[in-house]
């Protein structure tokens, strides 16, 4: 049977915690070249959403392409996403590799 | 360029 191609998810994350929960690893020009989710926090609104795993490649951040990002400015995106009060949610582009 | 090391950055939230 043929293998599905790497499905890219829409996850909504509610800001229903003083935290977001998570922790993330690599960006461009490192091995990693898009954020990988390393962390799932218990009590964290990613955790509360339920749909975020670990391993989890994230693509977008509220419509925001993460490719060619640093790390340190995917963090600040989605630090900023989680921050501001324009919006009770953040909205994740995530995918699965090998799903 | 070839990537450069992996610095094993990671960044909790």
């Amino acid at each position: 049977s043929p293998v599905p191609a790497p499905t890219a998810t829409l996850v909504r994350v509610l800001k229903n915690s003083n935290t977001l929960g998570i922790a993330i690893e690599g960006g461009a020009n490192t091995r990693q070249p898009l954020p990988r989710i390393v962390t799932i926090q218990k009590g964290g609104s990613a955790h509360n959403c339920g749909q975020l795993r670990v391993g989890q490649i994230i693509l977008e951040v509220n419509g925001i392409s993460l490719k060619g990002q640093e790390h340190k400015d995917a963090a600040r995106i989605i630090a900023e996403a989680f921050k501001t009060k324009e919006k009770d949610h953040i909205d994740f582009l995530v995918f699965e590799p090998g799903l | 360029s070839p990537p450069k090391e992996y610095e094993d950055e990671v960044t909790f939230f």
